[in-house]
């Protein structure tokens, strides 16, 4: 990986592109929308300009095909190889292919978006490699961001204008600044907040944005992932998570939407109401599984539910307030985990351990991230 | 995860064809017709490093089930490494 001798560029900025046919799972209009505005996120950041053309030799030419296509690279049926790209060069330089036995789609989640698919092949296109970054549009492995509020990650931003230098003639309207790429989460931020920690059989996820972090009893090292990456069906920035040992479901809680999984596998689709909670609750901020108690307790302000999993009803005088039963606990609870007989409980970038409803320690929420 | 996704588990002999083809696409994973079993395993295994490495999975070499997952993902067909 390191030892790359070439790089690939175009010698100008002013490319032309041609959409050679279509594929039958879109119509021609939201072909060439998703086409030109895969482009524009590359243009928007590089001086680089795409003009259409309708005929003849474009440097970036663009089609739909199946199984061999006689460029040495055959497609694979649906799944596996979604599209691929020729870095800058003549003749199929610049070409991008799509694997029309998959279907693509256009605004929907059904199928594989062809605006991120594109996105991502024209990045070759322009000559990036892939990134081992997770959550970089040049990360090998497709996962479906939504397209209207795509930003180019800083990763992508960052790689590109090391090859063509940064979009000049676009200065920045400092009362309208264009969006700041969004950049990874940093384990080690001092000021880290989780959205949510959960364990999973023997390991702990801790949740923040669009990502999480896994940490194996038995691996040293922290590991980052899309959220998407494993279960592309779960929202971004979720509000809770926890687990239930005794049925292994781990619980996602998003408003009052609740994903139930075993492992890789979405297997309930819940509400908050199925724990008991009133409609009135539209959003929880914390949860955790008392394994002591078999009580499920979910965190709302600075007050708590506790909901008996096994009676499954809402445990009586509940709400009550957090700092009742967890003493010193007098700030919102954002995320709770418990293990070997500790509660956790986080409250921004601090975490509070209980033990037995005393508190024995408070610590750094990046401190369970191995910094 | 010990995922147990999945109607019916593929045989080791497909998983292992499969991975065989993912890493000679995307990880210039040499075609070897001389048979000499100990390198091509050796060779598989460093390859597999490289992929487990570019992921983020844990660099074991072997083809267990957190790679086979990742393998199976719809992707790029662009090789991930430099040919």
């Amino acid at each position: 990986l390191k030892a790359r001798a070439l790089t690939y560029k175009w010698t100008t900025n002013s490319l032309t592109y041609r959409i050679e046919n279509y594929t039958p799972d879109m119509s021609v209009a939201e072909v060439d929308d998703s086409i030109q505005r895969a482009l524009q996120v590359w243009a928007r950041v590089t001086p680089l300009k795409f003009k259409r053309i309708y005929s003849g030799i474009a440097d970036i030419m663009i089609s739909f095909v199946v199984g061999d296509h006689r460029d040495g690279s055959p497609f694979d049926g649906p799944n596996g190889f979604l599209a691929h790209a020729f870095f800058p060069g003549v003749g199929i330089g610049g070409d991008a292919h799509f694997d029309d036995d998959e279907t693509f789609s256009f605004r929907s989640t059904r199928g594989y978006n062809l605006f991120l698919v594109a996105a991502h092949e024209f990045g070759h296109s322009l000559g990036l490699e892939h990134s081992n970054v997770p959550g970089a549009l040049m990360y090998p492995t497709y996962s479906y961001t939504n397209p209207d509020t795509f930003v180019l990650p800083r990763d992508d931003v960052k790689r590109i204008q090391a090859l063509y230098g940064s979009n000049r003639d676009k200065p920045v309207n400092p009362d309208k600044p264009e969006p700041t790429p969004p950049v990874n989460p940093d384990a080690c931020d001092p000021n880290l907040a989780l959205d949510a920690v959960t364990t999973l059989r023997g390991e702990k996820l801790f949740f923040k944005n669009r990502f999480f972090w896994r940490i194996h009893p038995q691996l040293t090292e922290t590991d980052q992932y899309l959220i998407k990456f494993f279960w592309p069906e779960l929202p971004d920035n979720i509000d809770a998570a926890f687990e239930n040992p005794s049925t292994d479901l781990v619980y996602i809680i998003k408003g009052q939407k609740v994903w139930a999984l075993s492992g890789y596998d979405v297997v309930q689709r819940l509400s908050l109401s199925s724990f008991g909670l009133p409609d009135t609750v539209k959003k929880i901020d914390a949860a955790v599984y008392d394994v002591d108690t078999e009580k499920a307790l979910f965190f709302l302000g600075k007050s708590y539910y506790s909901y008996d999993v096994n009676g499954k009803v809402m445990d009586r005088g509940f709400p009550k307030p957090v700092e009742q039963s967890f003493p010193g606990m007098t700030t919102k609870v954002t995320a709770a985990f418990q293990e070997n007989g500790n509660t956790y409980l986080f409250s921004g970038p601090d975490v509070f351990q209980y033990n037995s409803g005393r508190l024995v320690n408070v610590l750094k929420s990046n401190s369970f991230l191995r910094c | 995860f010990r995922a147990h996704s999945g109607p019916v588990a593929p045989s080791e002999t497909d998983d292992h064809e499969f991975a065989k083809n993912y890493l000679k696409k995307l990880y210039n994973m040499e075609e070897d017709n001389t048979p000499s079993f100990g390198r091509k395993v050796n060779e598989m295994s460093l390859k597999l490093g490289e992929m487990q490495e570019f992921f983020g999975l844990k660099v074991t070499g072997t083809l267990d089930a957190e790679t086979m997952e990742m393998m199976k993902k719809p992707r790029c067909g662009v090789p991930d490494v430099a040919a």
